[in-house]
């Protein structure tokens, strides 16, 4: 699975 | 998303909101540094150029458009806009911005998640914020006497970072592998930074007086 996006936060 | 970084966000629209009020309210950015503005800018459109691509959530995607916008108006406002632009303290606001970002380029060409285009320009964004505030916090010494909004306005832009280091905390104690060393680190420099005007604004508050950082 696609690595979770680590950019989730502003 | 946990209540920690919901504040955060929260309290960094609202010292956008407060700042807007400012400029539009008393048609002046006296004592408003625009060369902060201008690196906000910067670190906006740096860190959202997954704006298109990534879609994380409708709120995710509204709110950097709202950031990036506003950080736009604001400098458009203090540049060209006929009345604002006149009130701006050009002979105070003289810190050698180019030094910041010279070197936020050059530290995220060395520490970066991965070596890619977007991620060296997310690493930059997130060293050149930490800095930001300096051309501010050096006009607000030299500008001798702060107005309420202005004082405001820095006091929750450092907020909400204090915010973001505990939702990292509570990330990492909540959610396994959870590790954002680029952003923390870079975090809590960015709020130490506030450390001494948090002091006075606390001391001014306490005291009913005006804010004043000694020059």
């Amino acid at each position: 699975t696609e690595q979770p996006a680590n950019h989730d936060e502003l | 998303m946990n209540i920690f970084r919901l504040a955060g966000d929260m309290t960094h629209l609202l010292s956008i909101l407060v700042l807007l009020l400012k400029i539009y309210a008393t048609k002046s950015c006296s004592g408003i540094s625009r060369k902060t503005q201008e690196l906000y800018a910067i670190v906006f459109m740096a860190r959202y150029l997954d704006l298109f691509t990534d879609f994380i959530s409708v709120y995710n995607t509204f709110m950097k458009l709202i950031f990036i916008a506003s950080s736009l108006a604001i400098v458009w406002c203090m540049r060209f806009h006929p009345v604002v632009r006149r009130s701006y303290d050009r002979e105070l606001d003289t810190f050698r911005y180019f030094f910041l970002v010279g070197a936020s380029f050059a530290l995220a060409l060395v520490w970066h998640d991965k070596f890619t285009l977007q991620e060296v320009f997310w690493a930059f964004s997130i060293y050149l914020e930490a800095v930001a505030i300096l051309p501010q916090l050096v006009l607000l010494q030299r500008s001798g006497n702060v107005d309420n909004l202005t004082g405001q306005y820095v006091f929750f832009l450092g907020a909400y970072r204090a915010f973001y280091i505990l939702n990292w905390i509570y990330r990492y104690m909540t959610e396994p592998r959870f590790t954002r060393w680029i952003a923390g680190i870079s975090g809590v420099v960015q709020t130490a930074l506030y450390a001494d005007f948090f002091y006075y604004y606390f001391i001014s508050w306490k005291n009913n007086s005006k804010l004043k950082l000694p020059a």
